[in-house]
């Protein structure tokens, strides 16, 4: 099904939670040219199962609804891996 | 528990803090005793000293700051990122930050300043982030009522492996995270709430919905801020979807998920004698409207719908239960009764008056 337009913005807030939350507590390097990545290799989805791994969730590599529940608890800005 | 990378830690145990501004949202006192109250969590189970400083550098300078200021870890406005603090060292090492648009309280709204300089303070001494749930030093914050408060032993491990003990004769130790599959583990109270059963222990509540295969372990204080922790027994009157909560010679009550208003009661009113000062265990018969309560060795039966206390209670236990002896929980589901008496678990048939089975009590974690 073509996927409705405020789900499509509701994918895009996830992303960048995800993204930001890992790029503040899992050391997810900032790059900006997400196109040049090269084949294969996915530093989000590594980092995503760091901190799944980190809070006890099922290790998917993928913004499930309880790894996103944890993301938007208040929490210490200290990151969680390496400070 | 986790030490920050390099293991840093302070090489005097004398230290010094000093408090650079405070927030308008409390006062200056409250702010003051949360800090004082915060580094005792530390100094109690550690030799190490806090030593308050007025007007030159310290240790640990505790500060309230605003979105960037100037250490390159800008705060983000409300929610989300609350405060942060620097490994011991020099300068900056050892800082405390406070994200200044937070809340701040003394109490269960917004968030606690107790607990999260608690947590803020176990960075600036060499500690980092804990994966143990329960544990202080645990990323994301949880609302624990401070005059409640004990440090999880698990911090206290942490803390304990960079500064040694306390110098307290006895060593304090803590609250332990309970895990659903430890063959040990036991419960303070266990109800059925809308299908879901609900295992209380110390602060702590395993939730078992009978769709999902995990426990769900979550504080107390994350559903219900309200109610203290060490709940010792608790039934759901499924007619009325009400939860009766009990510890010591109170109850309250929950009305769907929410705490009634005008709780707690003393237990008095459901016509306990004076002499009873707490309930171990209770559960409620849908079929007869009856429910009982057990204390010691003796239980009461109770009538829901005339909402009073039957005729020649209290009676022996065993006169009705069999050797099931001393209740800590109980809880009805299918007819049957699960009586609980520590790690032992005996499934009860009220129409026979027979223990029909025996198993362990964390028999519905799937383990």
């Amino acid at each position: 099904l073509p996927v409705a337009p405020e789900e499509a913005e509701d994918e895009g807030k996830n992303l960048q939670l995800v993204e930001s939350y890992l790029q503040n507590f899992y050391n997810l390097q900032k790059d900006h040219q997400h196109h040049l990545r090269n084949k294969g290799k996915n530093p989000l989805a590594a980092k995503l199962k760091e901190m799944q791994a980190f809070f006890g969730l099922e290790v998917t590599g993928k913004p499930d609804l309880e790894t996103l529940e944890i993301m938007k608890k208040p929490r210490c800005a200290i990151p969680d891996i390496g400070q | 528990y986790v030490f920050t990378p390099g293991n840093p830690k302070w090489k005097r145990n004398n230290l010094t803090y000093r408090i650079l501004n405070y927030t308008p949202k409390m006062r200056q006192a409250d702010v003051d005793e949360a800090i004082r109250k915060a580094l005792s969590v530390w100094s109690n189970v550690t030799p190490l000293t806090f030593r308050k400083v007025e007007d030159k550098e310290a240790d640990i300078m505790i500060s309230f700051a605003y979105r960037d200021h100037q250490d390159n870890s800008p705060f983000d406005g409300p929610n989300g990122q609350l405060a942060h603090a620097f490994q011991p060292g020099e300068g900056i090492g050892g800082d405390v930050h406070l994200d200044e648009e937070e809340t701040w309280t003394k109490d269960g709204r917004g968030y606690n300043l107790f607990i999260v300089i608690a947590h803020e303070l176990g960075h600036s001494l060499g500690l980092s982030h804990s994966n143990d749930p329960g544990a202080l030093m645990y990323p994301t914050y949880s609302y624990t009522d401070p005059n409640e408060f004990l440090l999880p032993q698990d911090d206290i491990d942490g803390i304990q492996a960079i500064y040694g003990q306390s110098n307290a004769a006895v060593q304090p130790t803590g609250p332990v995270t309970p895990q659903a599959c430890d063959p040990n583990l036991t419960f303070d109270a266990i109800t059925t709430l809308r299908g879901e059963k609900i295992f209380f222990k110390g602060r702590y509540m395993l939730r078992k919905h009978p769709a999902r295969t995990e426990a769900e372990l979550n504080f107390i204080s994350l559903l219900w801020p309200k109610l203290p922790s060490g709940i010792q027994a608790a039934y759901e009157n499924v007619e009325r979807d009400e939860v009766l909560l009990f510890k010591e010679d109170k109850y309250w009550v929950l009305r769907g998920y929410d705490i009634a208003p005008g709780y707690p009661k003393p237990i008095y009113h459901l016509g306990f004698p004076k002499t009873v000062k707490r309930v171990n265990a209770a559960y409620s018969d849908e079929t007869t409207g009856k429910t009982y309560f057990f204390i010691a060795d003796r239980y009461w039966r109770y009538d829901e719908n005339k909402k009073s206390m039957d005729h020649g209670y209290p009676k022996k236990i065993v006169s009705k239960f069999g050797k099931t002896g001393r209740v800590d929980a109980a809880f009805q589901k299918d007819g049957y009764v699960y009586f609980f008496r520590g790690t032992t678990q005996f499934q009860f048939d009220p129409r026979t008056k027979r223990i029909v089975r025996k198993m362990k009590s964390i028999s519905w974690f799937n383990c």
